[in-house]
């Protein structure tokens, strides 16, 4: 799972 | 960005579009909890401080600016503009009881130990507290106004589909990120008894009041 792809959320 | 999460951002977008037209139409910002405002305010703040190191993209970026634009503009009605509608008396929440935990859950659970990932982890866990000023300036009025009832069941829901968004998520792209899961699962059951209250009288054209 990479942690950064949830940053692209709001 | 699947259906869920584009859902969920619309609906964050349209409460607070709601709150704001609620406060500028009444000139009045009774009922609401300055309180949950504020933690609002740094929620946003500490969660997009990447707008400075990070591009995503066109969309990200103009909604994180507007989060956190619309954010400072509500503290500031609220605050200075309508002060005097404002429902001070019964807004008594004591947010340091929210902010200090999460900030002591943010530097002991985080993905990293960086200044940018603790204040990211920090507003994830602090936004899934943040609205119980709110809830707890309605517990103790006893009711709500329908439209702050539909900013709330707005509010409340965008984070039900981004839960459905990181069980698409898991299952479409094989990610998934459980810091952020566990908050959103806190954060959606905290609103479960006002859904119900919300469905059961609000869409029944009832008045939110509080059983005495």
């Amino acid at each position: 799972t990479n942690h950064s792809l949830t940053k692209d959320e709001l | 960005m699947n259906i869920f999460r584009l859902f969920g951002d619309l609906s964050h977008l349209l409460a607070i579009i709601i709150l704001l037209l609620k406060i500028w139409k009444t000139r009045s910002c009774a009922g609401i909890s300055g309180k949950s405002q504020i933690l609002f305010a740094i929620v946003y703040t500490s969660r997009y401080l990447d707008l400075m190191t990070t591009y995503i993209s066109a969309y990200n970026t103009f909604m994180k600016i507007v989060f956190v634009a619309t954010s400072y503009a509500t503290v500031f009605l609220m605050y200075m503009k309508f002060k005097a509608t404002y429902d001070r008396n019964h807004d008594t929440f004591r947010i340091e009881f929210l902010i200090v935990p999460a900030v002591i859950l943010a530097l002991v659970i985080n993905q990293e130990f960086t200044v940018l990932e603790v204040l990211w982890t920090f507003s994830i866990y602090l936004e899934s507290v943040a609205i119980l000023p709110q809830l707890f300036l309605v517990s103790k009025t006893g009711e709500a106004e329908s439209i702050t009832s539909h900013y709330l069941f707005a509010l409340g829901s965008y984070r039900a589909l981004y839960l459905l968004n990181w069980v698409y998520r898991y299952y479409a792209e094989d990610h998934y990120d459980l810091i952020a899961i566990v908050a959103g699962l806190v954060q959606t059951v905290l609103y479960c008894d006002f859904f119900y209250l919300y469905i059961t009288k609000v869409l029944k054209g009832k008045k939110l009041q509080l059983p005495a």
